[in-house]
């Protein structure tokens, strides 16, 4: 199965993780 | 008749089973191709699908997927002697590397009376610490693909490098105004579903003060270490009633509708971020960030396979599968999380949605096509059902 979040946010929004990463419930993904 | 039955010659002769079976299969191949169509917004505007890849796909699209997943579903809601859970458990997460430490029952698996049981595991308590970031993750998995999204642009999200799928057909569009060719139900939830949170203690995450004009976009960021915003007046003590879920009956996309997120702020961007969950994770997902459910649209798709291996090859594998939208906003303006089901896990659970029901039986309507139900009454002040981040929000669970 497969979660995809699709959200506005202001253009200095970073992500913090890559893709092929692993991640876990509650890991930060990216902040302004 | 004694007479008839002694005398009457058995001839035997074989059954052109295989004539019958080639002619299920064109009846299904006919049927299939019915159904297809390009994902182009075609001159009335509505969005439909089409089964796009290579040769296995095509395979695929033409097995029942969904009658598969429930068959699938059901033996795995069998209950197992107790004396097989342990060493099947143990079996099941050695083959899918699931960890067996952090699970609530890991000192005595024979809680878990089946395979599906155990699927829909909780986790200890702790196991997953919130990190103090904007987004957190909402489940455990793999991040498939992320980046933004070209809003200016033809508003089309890359699946994986190279295949990408169209954001009206993942989210749906808006439709006209009320009244047109939908029927609103309220749909009353029993008291004690949902976890009943007070505003006051709603606005207060993760240490930091949220007031609720922040929380839900219309202030500014949020006040680190300050007083709650004072000019957001609440009753006191208001608590958030059960979410009574008001159901629209979905109708086909239509003619020039706006797109759920076409008005972004200035200054503003559209991301996104996919995130796969293998057999062996943990398949309950949480809010990852405090935000407001404002409505959800249930599009009951195909279940194929959503794994890597599947999501290189079948462009729109996103907007083919059933899913769930989960629409709302959160203080940066719109916000959306798609939880989308696959062939073993076709049942998509919401914990403060007692009405949805995935991957039901009988025929599935046109691809593009959504039922759609507001979350008008779970909180007065803010039209919608609030989450903080990491609040368990649902889950996968088998067939």
């Amino acid at each position: 199965s497969t979660i995809v979040l699709v959200f506005e946010a202001p253009k200095g929004f970073g992500f913090s993780v890559k893709a092929g990463e692993v991640v876990r419930v509650g890991q930060a993904l990216g902040d302004i | 008749v004694a007479e008839a039955w002694k005398e009457t010659p058995t001839t035997w002769y074989p059954l052109p089973v295989a004539v019958g079976a080639l002619l299920l299969v064109a009846l299904q191949y006919r049927k299939k191709r019915s159904e297809r169509a390009e994902v182009d917004s075609s001159p009335d505007g509505s969005q439909v699908v089409r089964l796009k890849g290579p040769w296995q796909v095509h395979v695929l699209g033409a097995l029942p997927l969904r009658n598969m997943s429930r068959v699938w579903g059901y033996l795995n809601s069998l209950e197992l002697p107790i004396w097989i859970r342990p060493t099947g458990f143990r079996l099941y997460s050695f083959i899918f590397s699931a960890d067996l430490s952090e699970i609530e029952h890991s000192s005595d698996l024979t809680k878990y009376v089946s395979l599906g049981d155990f699927f829909y595991r909780r986790l200890k308590p702790g196991s997953r610490p919130i990190a103090e970031a904007l987004l957190v993750s909402p489940a455990d998995g793999r991040i498939l693909h992320l980046g933004e999204i070209d809003s200016e642009g033809d508003g089309r999200v890359e699946q994986v490098k190279g295949l990408s799928y169209s954001l009206d057909a993942l989210l749906g569009v808006e439709r006209g105004e009320k009244g047109e060719g939908k029927d609103v139900i309220e749909v009353p939830f029993k008291r004690g579903d949902l976890e009943h949170v007070d505003d006051k203690e709603f606005a207060n995450v993760n240490g930091i003060e949220y007031s609720l004009d922040q929380l839900i976009g219309r202030g500014g960021s949020p006040a680190k270490d300050g007083p709650a915003d004072a000019s957001v007046e609440q009753p006191a003590g208001s608590t958030i009633r059960d979410a009574s879920v008001a159901m629209e009956v979905g109708v086909r996309p239509g003619i020039g509708r706006k797109s759920s997120f076409s008005e972004l702020k200035e200054g503003s961007g559209l991301f996104f971020a996919v995130i796969y969950l293998a057999p062996g994770d943990y398949h309950r997902f949480h809010s990852p960030t405090a935000w407001v459910v404002e409505r959800r649209r249930h599009f009951a798709g195909e279940l194929f396979s959503v794994s890597p291996w599947m999501a290189r090859r079948l462009a729109n594998l996103f907007v083919l599968n059933e899913r769930v939208a989960l629409l709302g906003r959160w203080k940066h303006g719109f916000f959306s999380m798609i939880p989308v089901g696959a062939t073993n896990v076709g049942s998509i659970k919401i914990n403060f949605d007692e009405a949805l029901r995935t991957n039901v039986r009988g025929r599935k309507p046109p691809a593009g096509t959504f039922t759609e139900a507001v979350y008008s009454a779970a909180s007065p002040i803010l039209h919608g059902q609030p989450l903080r981040p990491g609040q368990e929000m649902g889950g996968f669970s088998l067939g």
